[in-house]
């Protein structure tokens, strides 16, 4: 049980050969394992550029404006993660990123980075998103949950 | 006095003791002051004391729904004047006006309200 | 792919995005 911020050190190297990306032909790319991953570890961090939250719909409305796909994550109420233009594979885990992984905001030396974990142990080969829950993203599905912190879509 | 609000303001600035300066690290935000007008002329000035390297700043009115992490004049809730270059700004869209203002300037912010509030 | 946007940028952790003054002007002066 390494301390977090030795863990994330680690990360940094280990995510090149354990995180590859596939043509999916239902949500159009998803990520898989490359080589065994045991339960409770990282996996990969959501990298990208750090911005208030108040830029976000500006940027989204830039991106959509010339047609390129929008990956951003929320860090908090104040900043979120633009994995757009500068980010690393995880931009296609999607929110839920369920059953095979979780997301966690993990505070490392004060910097808030948003880490993806296993749930469980994940075999080489098989798939880190929940691939075939949902269709292209392109057309969200509206999520009628009413949580209140409810993402208002599915995908 | 008017002086700037303590808590009508980004949660990222900070309002020095004396409530006359404002500091942020964060990006543009805004901070409004502890009085407001409703109707008719009011008018009202502010001198330029200090403008620490590279520093910039937008001066105007702005009403309750002004976007507080934006800059002012950002949204329809908004009229600034920017030290950079003097422009003006509403709805983010930059009107030239004047040559930019700095260190020593005294600027001078008018506004014409309806009477019927 | 599509899913790459224009000039794309790996990176191995998050970077820090400086605001430009102008970052919320409709466009630069």
């Amino acid at each position: 049980e390494l301390p977090m911020a030795m863990r994330y050190r680690q990360l940094c190297d280990s995510t090149r050969d354990t995180v590859g990306v596939y043509r999916s032909p239902i949500s159009g790319r998803g990520l898989f394992c490359k080589r065994t991953v045991e339960a409770g570890q990282m996996v990969i961090e959501y990298a990208g550029q750090v911005i208030r939250s108040s830029l976000t719909d500006i940027r989204e409305r830039y991106y959509s404006s010339r047609g390129i796909g929008c990956y951003m994550f929320r860090i908090d109420d104040d900043f979120v993660v633009d994995a757009t233009m500068k980010g690393n594979a995880a931009r296609f885990i999607n929110h839920s990123c369920n059953p095979n992984c979780y997301s966690r905001v993990v505070d490392i030396l004060g910097k808030k980075h948003i880490i993806i974990f296993a749930l469980r142990k994940i075999l080489r080969g098989e798939e880190l998103t929940y691939d075939y829950k949902f269709p292209i993203e392109e057309d969200k599905i509206p999520c009628t949950c009413g949580a209140r912190r409810c993402r208002k879509y599915l995908n | 006095a008017v002086l700037l609000a303590l808590h009508d303001r980004a949660q990222c600035l900070r309002i020095s003791d004396d409530r006359l300066s404002v500091t942020g690290d964060k990006g543009y935000c805004m901070v409004r002051a502890t009085h407001c007008v409703r109707r008719g002329t009011w008018y009202w000035e502010a001198t330029i004391t200090a403008q620490p390297e590279g520093a910039h700043c937008r001066i105007g009115w702005g009403g309750p729904l002004a976007n507080l992490n934006a800059p002012l004049g950002y949204d329809k809730f908004g009229y600034s004047w920017r030290s950079r270059k003097g422009t003006v700004f509403h709805e983010a869209r930059g009107r030239h006006l004047s040559p930019g203002y700095q260190q020593g300037d005294v600027l001078g912010i008018l506004i014409h309200l309806p009477e019927a509030a | 792919w599509s899913a790459f946007a224009p000039d794309f940028k790996e990176l191995d952790e998050n970077v820090e995005y400086e605001e430009r003054e102008s970052e919320f002007d409709l466009s630069d002066e």
